[in-house]
C-alpha cells in the first residue's frame, strides 16, 4: 500500500535510560498507559527495549535489574518502511512494537500493532 | 469487510482462576508468551481480565494480590463480530485484547490488535 511507518506511527515516545531501575521502568509504563519502553543512551541511541512481558516475566522469575530483563537485540522499523513491512516484522517475531530509528539509530517514534490495527476502523 | 472475529481469533485460551496469585499469572505469560489472561470461574464463566500491563502496574505499586490489579468489567467481542468493529472497541479503550464469548458469556477464544495486524501482511 502507500502506508509508510511514518504516517501512522506515534512520535511521543516514552524512552527509559539503561541506568533506571525496573520500578521506573513500571511507573513509567503505568504513568503513560504504554507497554514497551525504548532503552536509550545519553545520545538517544537504541540500546535494548522493555516491555510489560518483560516486567512480568521479572515477577515469575524474582530477578529485578533492568538490564537482566530487557531485549537487547531490537528489531527496528524505518520512517519510510511500508507498514506491510512493520506488520510481517512483528507477526515473524512475535512483537507488538517496533522503535522507528533514523540512520544514527536514534529513536523517531514507535509503530505497534495497536496502530494497524486502527487502520481498519472507520474513524481514520 | 466479509471478515468476523471468529475466522481471526484464536481459540487457544490461557485461562486463569480467580483464586490465583498474581506469580502464578506472570508465570502462565511467562511460558504462553501471552500478554492477556481471561480470569474466569470454575464454569468457565467471564469474571476479569489480567494483562502484563497489570501486573507491571502491580510492581509500580507495591501490590500483590490478582482481585486488586484484575479489570472486572470486561469489553468482550462476539465470534459474528465484523473485525472493523473489534477493532473500533479496542482502539476506543485503548486496549489490546477482547475476549471472545458466546451468548453464556463462555470464553471461547480471543482476538488481539496482532491478529488484526497480521491481516494486513502478504502471507495470509
Ligand atoms: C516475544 S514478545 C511476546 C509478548 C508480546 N507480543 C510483546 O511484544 O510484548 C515479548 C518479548 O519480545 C521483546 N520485544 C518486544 N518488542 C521488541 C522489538 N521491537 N525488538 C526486539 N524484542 C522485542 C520484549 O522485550 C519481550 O522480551
Ligand atoms: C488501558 S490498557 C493500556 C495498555 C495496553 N493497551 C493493554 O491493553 O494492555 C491496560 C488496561 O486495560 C485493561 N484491559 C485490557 N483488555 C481489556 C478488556 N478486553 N476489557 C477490559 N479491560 C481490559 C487491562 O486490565 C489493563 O488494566
Amino acid at each position: 500500500s502507500d502506508i509508510h511507518v511514518e504516517d501512522v506511527m506515534t512520535g511521543e515516545i516514552t524512552k527509559i535510560s539503561e541506568e533506571s531501575s525496573m520500578e521506573e521502568a513500571a511507573r513509567l509504563m503505568l504513568e503513560n498507559k504504554v507497554t514497551h519502553l525504548p532503552v536509550v543512551t545519553d545520545m538517544d541511541n537504541l540500546i535494548g527495549i522493555v516491555t510489560a512481558w518483560d516486567i512480568s516475566k521479572a515477577v515469575a522469575l524474582k530477578c529485578s535489574k533492568l538490564e537482566e530483563i530487557m531485549t537487547k537485540e531490537v528489531i527496528v522499523s524505518k520512517p519510510g518502511d511500508q507498514i506491510e513491512k512493520a506488520a510481517e516484522k512483528m507477526k515473524k517475531y512475535n512483537i507488538s512494537s517496533l522503535p522507528v530509528v533514523d540512520n544514527d539509530h536514534r529513536v523517531i517514534g514507535i509503530i505497534t500493532t495497536d496502530h494497524i490495527s486502527t487502520l481498519i476502523t472507520r474513524d481514520i
